[in-house]
């Protein structure tokens, strides 16, 4: 299953 | 955004604005590693191929930007520009090791196995690791000017403070990224030595000089 996971950072 | 993360970008902004400072100043580069300066943009360029896919903000837009621009220019500078005052005598780590294992390691870890997730953990672990050719090439000359000193230190201030930003959004938003925060953690205990020489000699106005 594949996380979640946001990229908002530098 | 919160307080660690905004002053983490702006060190990391200006760690940029001091290398450029102390090349044009000096007309020099002699001090910096072209190896590491070499990473970095590899790094910038592997990360921040979401620019074509993903709208974050203006902000995180002109960062990667500008991240990407000057990194490309510092090769530029060093490449041709200020070649003559560069020593690749002194800068002589092996990068092939870091390239293929921070490959390795995100062909292991990743979010996902597609390209961009795999050149996104690259990025991430060849980020932890790319300071090393600099550090090496201070240890080889045993001292550095000053203003190179600030560079470095306001680059490891950087990832130090991205460590508290995560603690922060772990406690307040639930926000978790295992490998960013490794890779962050490796990153900052790489710089120790160095922040504890700069404390020591260079902030109180003595000349940078390894014991």
């Amino acid at each position: 299953k594949k996380k979640e996971h946001k990229k908002d950072e530098l | 955004m919160n307080f660690f993360r905004l002053v983490a970008d702006l060190m990391h902004l200006a760690s940029i604005f001091i290398l450029l400072l102390k090349i044009q100043k000096t007309r020099s580069c002699a001090g910096i590693s072209f190896k590491t300066q070499l990473l970095y943009a590899i790094v910038f360029v592997t990360r921040y191929l979401d620019l074509f896919t993903t709208w974050i903000s203006l902000y995180n837009t002109i960062m990667k930007i500008f991240f990407i621009a000057s990194s490309v220019y510092i090769l530029y500078l060093m490449k041709y520009k200020f070649r003559a005052t560069y020593d690749p005598i002194l800068d002589t780590f092996r990068i092939e090791f870091l390239l293929a294992g921070s490959l390795v390691l995100a062909l292991i870890f990743n979010y996902d196995f597609v390209p961009m997730e795999i050149l996104w953990s690259f990025s991430i672990f060849l980020e932890s690791v790319a300071i090393l050719p600099q550090l090496f090439m201070l240890s080889r000359t045993g001292e550095a000017e000053t203003i190179t000193t600030h560079y470095i230190f306001a680059l490891g201030g950087y990832r130090a403070l991205y460590l508290c930003n995560w603690l922060w959004r772990y406690i307040f938003d639930g926000h978790v990224d295992v490998y960013a925060w490794v890779a962050g953690i490796v990153q900052t205990a790489l710089y120790s030595d160095f922040f504890y020489i700069y404390y020591t000699k260079v902030l109180h106005g003595k000349k940078f000089e390894l014991p």
